[in-house]
Protein backbone atom coordinates (compact mmCIF):
# COMPACT_ATOMS: atom_id res chain seq x y z
CA UNK A 1 0.00 0.00 0.00
CA UNK A 2 1.45 2.97 -1.24
CA UNK A 3 2.36 5.52 2.09
CA UNK A 4 0.00 8.53 2.50
CA UNK A 5 -3.20 6.46 1.03
CA UNK A 6 -4.15 5.42 4.09
CA UNK A 7 -7.78 3.52 4.24
CA UNK A 8 -10.09 5.42 5.68
CA UNK A 9 -14.39 4.93 6.06
CA UNK A 10 -16.38 7.36 5.25
CA UNK A 11 -19.18 8.31 8.58
CA UNK A 12 -22.38 8.21 7.51
CA UNK A 13 -25.68 9.06 9.36
CA UNK A 14 -27.39 5.67 10.22
CA UNK A 15 -31.00 7.21 9.31
CA UNK A 16 -29.29 8.87 5.58
CA UNK A 17 -31.36 7.89 2.59
CA UNK A 18 -28.07 6.08 1.49
CA UNK A 19 -27.39 4.04 4.26
CA UNK A 20 -30.95 2.87 4.36
CA UNK A 21 -31.00 2.22 0.32
CA UNK A 22 -28.21 -0.37 1.47
CA UNK A 23 -30.37 -1.78 4.46
CA UNK A 24 -32.89 -2.01 1.89
CA UNK A 25 -30.78 -4.03 -0.54
CA UNK A 26 -29.30 -6.65 2.84
CA UNK A 27 -33.05 -6.92 3.34
CA UNK A 28 -34.01 -8.19 0.28
CA UNK A 29 -30.99 -10.38 -0.30
CA UNK A 30 -32.25 -11.91 3.07
CA UNK A 31 -35.81 -12.84 1.96
CA UNK A 32 -34.77 -13.47 -1.47
CA UNK A 33 -32.05 -16.20 0.02
CA UNK A 34 -34.49 -17.90 2.98
CA UNK A 35 -36.64 -20.41 1.40
CA UNK A 36 -37.55 -21.26 5.18
CA UNK A 37 -39.51 -19.50 7.30
CA UNK A 38 -40.76 -15.35 7.36
CA UNK A 39 -40.05 -12.68 5.65
CA UNK A 40 -38.38 -10.17 7.52
CA UNK A 41 -38.01 -6.61 7.29
CA UNK A 42 -35.51 -3.67 8.55
CA UNK A 43 -36.50 -2.27 12.51
CA UNK A 44 -33.31 -0.43 13.08
CA UNK A 45 -29.98 -0.14 11.53
CA UNK A 46 -27.29 -0.09 14.30
CA UNK A 47 -23.95 0.52 12.56
CA UNK A 48 -22.31 2.02 9.26
CA UNK A 49 -18.99 2.69 7.47
CA UNK A 50 -18.30 3.23 3.98
CA UNK A 51 -15.11 1.67 2.80
CA UNK A 52 -13.60 3.18 -0.19
CA UNK A 53 -13.11 -0.07 -2.72
CA UNK A 54 -11.08 -0.84 -5.20
CA UNK A 55 -10.51 0.10 -8.22
CA UNK A 56 -14.42 1.35 -7.95
CA UNK A 57 -17.42 1.76 -5.76
CA UNK A 58 -18.11 1.91 -2.09
CA UNK A 59 -18.47 -1.24 0.60
CA UNK A 60 -21.02 -0.17 3.28
CA UNK A 61 -20.44 -2.40 6.23
CA UNK A 62 -23.87 -2.57 8.14
CA UNK A 63 -24.86 -3.79 11.22
CA UNK A 64 -28.78 -3.87 11.04
CA UNK A 65 -31.75 -5.48 13.39
CA UNK A 66 -34.93 -6.98 11.62
CA UNK A 67 -38.36 -7.96 12.52
CA UNK A 68 -39.58 -11.04 11.27
CA UNK A 69 -42.94 -10.62 9.47
CA UNK A 70 -46.27 -12.63 9.22
CA UNK A 71 -45.76 -13.55 5.42
CA UNK A 72 -43.91 -17.23 4.62
CA UNK A 73 -40.77 -16.48 2.28
CA UNK A 74 -42.61 -19.09 -0.06
CA UNK A 75 -45.32 -15.88 -0.08
CA UNK A 76 -45.36 -13.91 -3.32
CA UNK A 77 -46.83 -10.68 -1.24
CA UNK A 78 -44.21 -7.89 -1.46
CA UNK A 79 -42.90 -7.33 1.64
CA UNK A 80 -44.05 -3.79 2.03
CA UNK A 81 -47.18 -5.38 2.49
CA UNK A 82 -46.49 -7.86 5.18
CA UNK A 83 -47.28 -6.97 8.82
CA UNK A 84 -44.91 -7.43 11.60
CA UNK A 85 -44.96 -10.45 14.01
CA UNK A 86 -45.88 -8.44 16.90
CA UNK A 87 -45.06 -8.44 20.57
CA UNK A 88 -47.80 -10.41 21.89
CA UNK A 89 -47.85 -12.86 19.08
CA UNK A 90 -44.12 -13.85 20.31
CA UNK A 91 -41.81 -11.64 17.88
CA UNK A 92 -38.59 -12.69 16.84
CA UNK A 93 -35.81 -10.08 15.51
CA UNK A 94 -32.72 -10.51 13.62
CA UNK A 95 -29.48 -9.55 14.16
CA UNK A 96 -26.92 -9.23 10.68
CA UNK A 97 -23.66 -8.34 9.77
CA UNK A 98 -23.64 -7.40 5.94
CA UNK A 99 -21.02 -5.73 3.72
CA UNK A 100 -23.09 -4.16 0.96
CA UNK A 101 -21.24 -2.96 -2.54
CA UNK A 102 -22.11 0.22 -4.06
CA UNK A 103 -21.13 0.55 -7.86
CA UNK A 104 -22.55 2.67 -10.39
CA UNK A 105 -25.28 3.14 -8.31
CA UNK A 106 -26.16 -0.44 -7.75
CA UNK A 107 -26.55 -2.21 -4.79
CA UNK A 108 -24.70 -5.83 -4.24
CA UNK A 109 -24.44 -7.93 -0.99
CA UNK A 110 -21.03 -9.10 -0.17
CA UNK A 111 -21.36 -10.63 2.54
CA UNK A 112 -24.45 -11.89 4.68
CA UNK A 113 -24.43 -13.20 8.43
CA UNK A 114 -27.67 -13.38 10.59
CA UNK A 115 -28.78 -14.95 13.28
CA UNK A 116 -32.39 -14.98 14.65
CA UNK A 117 -34.43 -15.20 17.46
CA UNK A 118 -37.30 -14.93 19.19
CA UNK A 119 -38.33 -12.73 22.52
CA UNK A 120 -37.66 -13.78 25.65
CA UNK A 121 -40.69 -15.38 27.31
CA UNK A 122 -40.52 -12.53 30.02
CA UNK A 123 -40.94 -9.81 27.22
CA UNK A 124 -44.22 -11.70 26.22
CA UNK A 125 -45.52 -12.31 29.69
CA UNK A 126 -44.87 -8.79 30.90
CA UNK A 127 -47.12 -7.02 27.86
CA UNK A 128 -49.71 -10.26 28.22
CA UNK A 129 -49.44 -12.61 30.91
CA UNK A 130 -51.67 -14.89 28.88
CA UNK A 131 -50.32 -15.05 25.70
CA UNK A 132 -49.09 -18.25 24.70
CA UNK A 133 -45.38 -18.36 23.66
CA UNK A 134 -43.73 -19.94 21.08
CA UNK A 135 -44.01 -24.07 20.75
CA UNK A 136 -40.70 -26.30 19.91
CA UNK A 137 -41.92 -27.20 16.47
CA UNK A 138 -40.87 -31.11 17.52
CA UNK A 139 -43.28 -30.74 20.30
CA UNK A 140 -45.88 -33.64 20.29
CA UNK A 141 -48.69 -31.66 20.13
CA UNK A 142 -47.10 -29.65 17.38
CA UNK A 143 -46.80 -32.58 15.59
CA UNK A 144 -50.02 -33.82 15.86
CA UNK A 145 -51.74 -30.59 15.24
CA UNK A 146 -50.06 -30.04 11.75
CA UNK A 147 -50.72 -33.92 10.79
CA UNK A 148 -54.30 -33.77 11.41
CA UNK A 149 -54.78 -30.47 9.66
CA UNK A 150 -52.98 -31.33 6.83
CA UNK A 151 -54.85 -34.91 6.33
CA UNK A 152 -58.25 -32.62 6.87
CA UNK A 153 -57.15 -29.73 4.26
CA UNK A 154 -56.30 -32.64 1.83
CA UNK A 155 -59.79 -34.43 2.37
CA UNK A 156 -61.38 -31.45 1.44
CA UNK A 157 -59.29 -30.76 -1.96
CA UNK A 158 -60.60 -31.34 -5.16
CA UNK A 159 -57.01 -30.54 -6.75
CA UNK A 160 -53.20 -32.19 -5.58
CA UNK A 161 -51.85 -33.81 -3.10
CA UNK A 162 -50.08 -31.13 -0.70
CA UNK A 163 -47.33 -32.54 1.37
CA UNK A 164 -45.64 -30.94 4.36
CA UNK A 165 -42.85 -28.59 3.53
CA UNK A 166 -42.11 -27.40 7.50
CA UNK A 167 -43.30 -26.60 10.80
CA UNK A 168 -43.21 -22.79 10.61
CA UNK A 169 -44.39 -21.76 14.31
CA UNK A 170 -46.81 -23.18 16.88
CA UNK A 171 -47.71 -22.19 19.94
CA UNK A 172 -49.77 -24.25 22.96
CA UNK A 173 -52.96 -22.23 23.74
CA UNK A 174 -53.69 -23.04 27.67
CA UNK A 175 -57.56 -22.28 27.64
CA UNK A 176 -59.45 -23.63 25.63
CA UNK A 177 -57.05 -25.90 25.15
CA UNK A 178 -55.43 -25.63 21.61
CA UNK A 179 -52.56 -26.10 19.48
CA UNK A 180 -52.01 -23.44 17.08
CA UNK A 181 -49.50 -24.12 14.36
CA UNK A 182 -48.32 -22.53 11.08
CA UNK A 183 -46.72 -24.54 8.14
CA UNK A 184 -45.47 -24.55 4.58
CA UNK A 185 -46.74 -27.65 2.29
CA UNK A 186 -46.24 -28.31 -1.66
CA UNK A 187 -48.08 -29.72 -4.38
CA UNK A 188 -47.44 -33.05 -5.98
CA UNK A 189 -48.10 -34.70 -8.68
CA UNK A 190 -50.63 -37.01 -6.95
CA UNK A 191 -54.65 -36.07 -6.96
CA UNK A 192 -55.31 -35.64 -3.07
CA UNK A 193 -58.71 -37.90 -3.60
CA UNK A 194 -56.72 -40.55 -5.26
CA UNK A 195 -53.87 -40.86 -2.61
CA UNK A 196 -53.72 -44.34 -0.76
CA UNK A 197 -49.43 -44.07 -0.61
CA UNK A 198 -47.89 -40.51 0.16
CA UNK A 199 -45.03 -41.69 -0.43
CA UNK A 200 -45.32 -42.26 -4.12
CA UNK A 201 -46.23 -38.89 -4.83
CA UNK A 202 -43.56 -36.27 -5.56
CA UNK A 203 -43.25 -32.54 -5.97
CA UNK A 204 -44.23 -31.05 -9.23
CA UNK A 205 -41.28 -29.50 -11.03
CA UNK A 206 -42.59 -26.62 -11.48
CA UNK A 207 -43.06 -26.08 -7.54
CA UNK A 208 -46.49 -24.90 -6.11
CA UNK A 209 -46.21 -23.81 -2.47
CA UNK A 210 -49.22 -23.31 -0.03
CA UNK A 211 -49.02 -22.13 3.37
CA UNK A 212 -51.49 -23.16 6.45
CA UNK A 213 -52.64 -21.90 9.65
CA UNK A 214 -54.24 -24.42 12.40
CA UNK A 215 -55.95 -24.54 15.48
CA UNK A 216 -56.52 -27.99 17.09
CA UNK A 217 -59.12 -27.47 19.63
CA UNK A 218 -58.97 -30.55 22.73
CA UNK A 219 -62.81 -31.56 23.67
CA UNK A 220 -63.80 -34.13 25.88
CA UNK A 221 -64.10 -37.22 23.85
CA UNK A 222 -62.26 -35.92 21.01
CA UNK A 223 -60.91 -32.80 19.08
CA UNK A 224 -61.56 -30.12 16.19
CA UNK A 225 -59.67 -28.84 14.02
CA UNK A 226 -60.10 -25.46 12.27
CA UNK A 227 -57.58 -25.10 8.73
CA UNK A 228 -56.89 -22.45 6.27
CA UNK A 229 -54.49 -22.85 3.60
CA UNK A 230 -53.38 -20.39 0.89
CA UNK A 231 -51.99 -21.74 -2.01
CA UNK A 232 -49.69 -19.58 -4.00
CA UNK A 233 -49.11 -19.12 -7.90
CA UNK A 234 -46.65 -21.84 -9.54
CA UNK A 235 -43.14 -20.73 -9.05
CA UNK A 236 -40.41 -22.30 -11.35
CA UNK A 237 -37.34 -22.73 -10.10
CA UNK A 238 -34.69 -20.11 -10.51
CA UNK A 239 -31.21 -20.42 -9.91
CA UNK A 240 -30.53 -17.85 -6.79
CA UNK A 241 -28.11 -15.07 -6.87
CA UNK A 242 -25.03 -16.25 -4.77
CA UNK A 243 -22.54 -13.31 -3.00
CA UNK A 244 -20.12 -11.72 -4.99
CA UNK A 245 -17.12 -12.14 -2.20
CA UNK A 246 -14.97 -14.88 -1.15
CA UNK A 247 -15.99 -14.65 2.03
CA UNK A 248 -19.94 -14.80 1.98
CA UNK A 249 -21.84 -16.79 4.19
CA UNK A 250 -25.36 -18.09 3.83
CA UNK A 251 -28.11 -16.60 5.91
CA UNK A 252 -28.55 -19.85 8.34
CA UNK A 253 -32.53 -20.49 8.80
CA UNK A 254 -31.38 -23.17 11.33
CA UNK A 255 -30.45 -19.84 13.64
CA UNK A 256 -34.24 -19.30 14.51
CA UNK A 257 -35.61 -22.21 16.76
CA UNK A 258 -39.03 -21.03 15.41
CA UNK A 259 -37.93 -22.31 11.96
CA UNK A 260 -37.21 -26.33 11.60
CA UNK A 261 -34.95 -27.51 9.68
CA UNK A 262 -37.18 -29.37 7.37
CA UNK A 263 -37.66 -33.13 6.25
CA UNK A 264 -34.77 -33.12 3.62
CA UNK A 265 -36.90 -35.91 1.16
CA UNK A 266 -39.65 -32.60 0.69
CA UNK A 267 -37.41 -29.50 0.05
CA UNK A 268 -35.56 -28.80 -3.22
CA UNK A 269 -31.68 -28.87 -2.90
CA UNK A 270 -31.94 -25.21 -3.71
CA UNK A 271 -33.29 -24.03 -0.63
CA UNK A 272 -31.23 -26.43 1.65
CA UNK A 273 -28.21 -25.21 0.32
CA UNK A 274 -28.04 -21.31 -0.45
CA UNK A 275 -25.00 -20.32 -1.34
CA UNK A 276 -21.63 -21.12 -0.26
CA UNK A 277 -20.76 -21.53 3.48
CA UNK A 278 -17.16 -20.28 5.26
CA UNK B 1 11.15 5.87 11.41
CA UNK B 2 8.20 2.90 11.60
CA UNK B 3 4.84 4.25 10.70
CA UNK B 4 1.99 2.20 11.57
CA UNK B 5 0.00 1.53 8.36
CA UNK B 6 -3.95 1.52 9.02
CA UNK B 7 -6.71 3.21 9.29
CA UNK B 8 -6.88 6.91 9.91
CA UNK B 9 -10.79 7.99 11.19
CA UNK B 10 -11.31 10.76 12.86
CA UNK B 11 -14.83 10.95 13.89
CA UNK B 12 -16.88 14.34 14.74
CA UNK B 13 -17.31 13.71 18.85
CA UNK B 14 -20.05 15.39 18.08
CA UNK B 15 -21.95 13.71 15.88
CA UNK B 16 -23.80 10.76 17.05
CA UNK B 17 -25.30 9.24 14.01
CA UNK B 18 -26.08 6.02 15.37
CA UNK B 19 -28.18 3.56 16.18
CA UNK B 20 -30.79 4.87 13.62
CA UNK B 21 -34.43 5.36 14.27
CA UNK B 22 -36.34 2.05 15.21
CA UNK B 23 -39.19 1.89 12.68
CA UNK B 24 -41.22 -0.60 14.77
CA UNK B 25 -40.17 -1.53 18.33
CA UNK B 26 -37.11 -3.21 20.35
CA UNK B 27 -36.77 -6.87 21.40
Amino acid sequence: IPLGTALTYRQLNCDDPETEQAALAAVDYINSHMLQGYKHTLNQIDKVKVWPRRPMGEVFELEIDTLETTCHVLDPTPLANCSVRQLVEHAVEGDCDFQVLKQDGQFSVLFAKCDSSPDSAEDVRRLCPGCPLLAPLNDTKVVHAVDVALTAFNAQSNGSYFRLLEVSRAQLVPLPPSTYVEFAVAATDCAAKDVTDPAKCNLLAEKQYGFCKATLTEKVGGEDVAVTCTVFQTQPLLPQPQPEGPDAVAVDPRADPAVPVPSQADVPVASLVVGPVV
Amino acid sequence: TVVQPGIAVVPDPALRPCPGRIRYFKV
